[in-house]
C-alpha cells in the first residue's frame, strides 16, 4: 500500500459519501444519472465476487469491497425510492438519462472475452467490471453536457471520482518501480477512464470557469 | 495450497 493508493481509495469513498449525503440532505436527485449508478452496482457485484471464495487479501480490502457493494446498492434504492416520493423529479431524471448503456455493457463483455488473465468465470467477470468501470461515468457526463447546467452535487461527485482515477496512475507507477508489479488490464482501462475524466475536466474548465456560468456565493 | 487472489486493488 502506498500513499497514492490510499488517497485514491479515500477519494473514491468520499465521492460516494458526497452523493449519498447530498441526496439525503437536499432530498434532490436532480442531475444524477440513474444509469451510471446502476452500472456501478453491476461493476462492484461482478468484480468483488472473489469475496465468495474467501481468498481474502486483507481486512481493509474486504471491508472496502463490502462498502462499495453496499453503498452502490443503497444509492440505487434511494433513487428508486424517489419514484414514489418525488414522481416528477424521478420522471425528469429518467427522461434526461438517454445514454444507450447496452453498448457499454456489450462492449465491455466483448473486451472481457478478448482480454483477460484467464478464460474462467471469475476472471472474465473481473475483466468485464474493469472495462465497464472505465466507461460507466459516460451516461452521467452525457446528461451533464446535455443539460448545460452545472449542478454542484454532480460536479463535486465527478471531481472526487476523477481524483480517485487520477491517483491510481501514480500508484501503478509506484508499484511498478517498488514492487515490480504491473496489472496490464487495470492500467490500460484505467488510462481510458482517466482520459474520459480529463475530457470532462477540460469541458468543465472551458464552460464553467472561463464562461459566465460560474456563480460565486 | 489455494491460489492467491491476484487482484489486490479495489
Amino acid at each position: 500500500m502506498n500513499l497514492f493508493r490510499i488517497l485514491g481509495d479515500l477519494s473514491h469513498l468520499a465521492s460516494i459519501l458526497i452523493l449519498i449525503r447530498t441526496i439525503k440532505a437536499t432530498d434532490s436527485i436532480d442531475g444524477i444519472s440513474f444509469k451510471t449508478q446502476a452500472l456501478y452496482v453491476i461493476i462492484f457485484f461482478t468484480r468483488y465476487l472473489d469475496l465468495l471464495t474467501f481468498q481474502h487479501i486483507s481486512i481493509y480490502n474486504s471491508l472496502m469491497k463490502l462498502f462499495f457493494i453496499g453503498s452502490s446498492l443503497y444509492i440505487v434504492i434511494l433513487l428508486q425510492r424517489s419514484k414514489a416520493i418525488q414522481p416528477i423529479a424521478y420522471r425528469e431524471m429518467i427522461m434526461a438519462d438517454t445514454f444507450k448503456v447496452q453498448y457499454l455493457l456489450g462492449g465491455s463483455l466483448i473486451m472481457a472475452l478478448l482480454f483477460n488473465y484467464k478464460f474462467s468465470f471469475f476472471e472474465i467477470l473481473w475483466s468485464f467490471s474493469i472495462w465497464l468501470e472505465s466507461v460507466a461515468i459516460l451516461p452521467q457526463l452525457f446528461m451533464l453536457s446535455k443539460s448545460g447546467k452545472s449542478k454542484s452535487l454532480t460536479i463535486h461527485y465527478i471531481f472526487a471520482l476523477g481524483i480517485y482515477r487520477t491517483l491510481y496512475i501514480p500508484n501503478w507507477i509506484w508499484r511498478y518501480f517498488v514492487e515490480g508489479k504491473v496489472d496490464k488490464l487495470a492500467v490500460i482501462s484505467g488510462i481510458v477512464q482517466t482520459l474520459i475524466y480529463s475530457d470532462f475536466f477540460y469541458i468543465y474548465y472551458k464552460k464553467v470557469i472561463k464562461g459566465s456560468n460560474l456563480q460565486l456565493p | 495450497g489455494p491460489k492467491k487472489n491476484m487482484h489486490d486493488e479495489l
